[in-house]
C-alpha cells in the first residue's frame, strides 16, 4: 500500500538545522494493521503526516499505491488524500464554527457522497458513537473525550482505504478506548482496511500485527506482536 | 482548602437546558491529593474550572481558604486563581505567539517575581522537564508530548499552594508520565501543595489518597486508595 524509502525531514530555524525524521525506510503491505510507539518528539507525528500527505519529507521517496508521491503537487496529493485517506489527529482539529454534524459531513461532500447516504451514515455513526446529542454543538461545546470521539468518526466516515490514527484514545476511559480498537480491528478484519496508529499504549499496540518502534526520528527496531 | 455545597452548573442552549453538574458536595482538605474520574463529558472538567474558579456555579457555593467565591466578581477570582493556584489544561492552551519561554515566564510575571529569580526557576524546569533545546520555539513547533509537559511545568513555576490537573498525562509515554506523577506526590508530600487531578489512569489515582466518581455530573461515590 505504502512505502518510505529513505525518508528524511528537518525544519531550519535560522541557522540551526533540526533533524526530525532521518533514514527512515517502512514498508505496508494493504490490509495490515501497524502501530508506531515511540517517545515524546521522536517524530510520530510528523511520520504519519507524511504517510497522509499533509507534509512532505525533505528527503527521500514516498511511493502510495504504486504512485510515486514525492514528485506531485500539493493538488494531487490532497486529491489522494481526499479518496484514500481517513486521519485521526493528535489534537483533533475539528473545524471550530462548523457542528459536530457538519465536521462529520465535510469528507462526505469531497467525495461527492449523495444528500441521502450523507445524512443516514452521519446518523448512524452519531448513533454508534452515542453523540446524537451533540450533533448542533460546537467543538467547544464539548468534553475533551468528545471532541476525540468526533474526530475519530470523521476518520471514519468515508470509509476510506487507510486509516491513520495519532493517538486516537488519548483522552477516553479505557471502556471506550476499547471500543475504538476493537471497531478498527473489525475494519482491518473484515474490511480490509489498512491501519496505522501512533499510540503510546501496549493496549492498543496488541491490535496490530506489527509494531515500529520509533526513537530520535530513527525506525530503532520492528517488532511481530505475538497473539495468544 | 475548598468547599462546594449544592453546585450545580447548566448550559441553556436556546429552549435546551443541559445540566452538566448537579447537587455536587465535596470537601477537600489542605495537603490533600484527590483523584476525579469518570466516564467522558461527566462534568470531570467542568467541577475542576469551577474549582479554579475559571467558570462559575449557576447555583450552590464555593468556599476557597475560607472565602466566599460565589459572592465574588471576576477580577477578585482572578486574584485568588493567579495568587494560589497552578492549571493544567486537557487541552493545554499555551499562547500561541509566545515562545516556551515566555509561556513559562507568564505565571512568574503575575506573581511580580523579580527577574533575576524568574530567570533561574525557568531554567530549572526547562532543566527538570528536558526541553531546554525547544525554549524559543512556539507551541506550534512542539511534539503533542511536548505541549502537555510546558503546559505542566508552567503550572508548576509559580509554586502555588493548589495544583488542579486535567489529564496531565494523557499524551505521555509511561516512563514521563510516571515522572509527572512523582513530581506531584513530592511536592504534595513534601510542600504540601494541595493536588487534585483528572484523570482516566487507574495508576495515576493510585499517587493520590480519594477518588471522586462522577457519572452524569454528581458524585456518584467516593473511594480511598488503599496503599500497600
Ligand atoms: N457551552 C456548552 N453548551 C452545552 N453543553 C456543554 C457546553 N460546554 C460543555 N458542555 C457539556 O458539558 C458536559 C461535560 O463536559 P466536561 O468537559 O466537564 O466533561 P469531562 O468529564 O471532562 O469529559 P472528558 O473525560 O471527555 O474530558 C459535556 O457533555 C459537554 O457537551
Ligand atoms: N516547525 C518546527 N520547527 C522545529 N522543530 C519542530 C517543528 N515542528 C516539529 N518540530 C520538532 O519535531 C519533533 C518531533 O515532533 P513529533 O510531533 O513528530 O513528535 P511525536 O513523536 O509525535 O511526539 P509526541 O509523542 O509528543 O506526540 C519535536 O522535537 C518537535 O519539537
Ligand atoms: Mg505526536
Ligand atoms: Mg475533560
Amino acid at each position: 500500500m505504502l512505502e518510505l524509502k529513505n525518508i528524511e525531514r528537518f525544519y531550519q530555524n535560522g541557522a540551526l538545522k533540526t533533524y526530525v525524521l532521518r533514514y527512515v525506510n517502512a514498508h505496508v503491505a494493504e490490509g495490515e494493521f501497524v502501530s508506531i510507539m515511540g517517545p515524546s518528539g521522536s517524530g510520530k507525528s510528523t511520520l504519519l503526516h507524511i504517510m497522509g500527505m499533509l507534509d512532505e519529507a525533505t528527503e527521500g521517496e514516498y511511493w502510495f499505491l504504486g504512485e510515486a508521491v514525492h514528485k506531485f503537487k500539493e493538488r494531487r496529493r490532497t486529491e489522494l488524500y481526499q479518496q484514500y485517506i481517513g486521519f485521526v489527529f493528535q489534537a483533533y482539529h475539528l473545524i471550530d464554527d462548523l457542528t459536530v454534524y457538519e465536521n462529520l459531513e465535510t469528507p462526505l461532500l469531497y467525495k461527492k457522497v449523495p444528500s441521502a447516504e450523507r445524512k443516514s451514515r452521519i446518523a448512524d455513526v452519531l448513533d454508534r458513537f452515542n453523540i446524537v446529542a451533540k450533533k448542533d454543538l460546537f467543538p467547544s461545546q464539548l468534553s475533551g473525550g468528545q471532541q476525540q470521539l468526533v474526530g475519530v468518526a470523521r476518520a471514519l466516515i468515508g470509509r476510506p482505504k487507510l486509516i491513520l490514527a495519532d493517538e486516537p484514545t488519548g483522552n477516553l476511559q479505557s471502556p471506550q478506548a476499547k471500543e475504538i480498537m476493537e471497531i478498527f480491528q473489525k475494519l482491518n478484519e473484515e474490511d480490509g482496511v489498512t491501519i496505522i496508529q501512533v499510540t503510546h499504549s501496549e493496549a492498543n499496540a496488541r491490535y496490530g500485527q506489527r509494531i515500529l518502534h520509533l526513537s530520535d526520528g530513527r525506525v530503532e527496531r520492528e517488532e511481530l506482536v505475538k497473539k495468544q
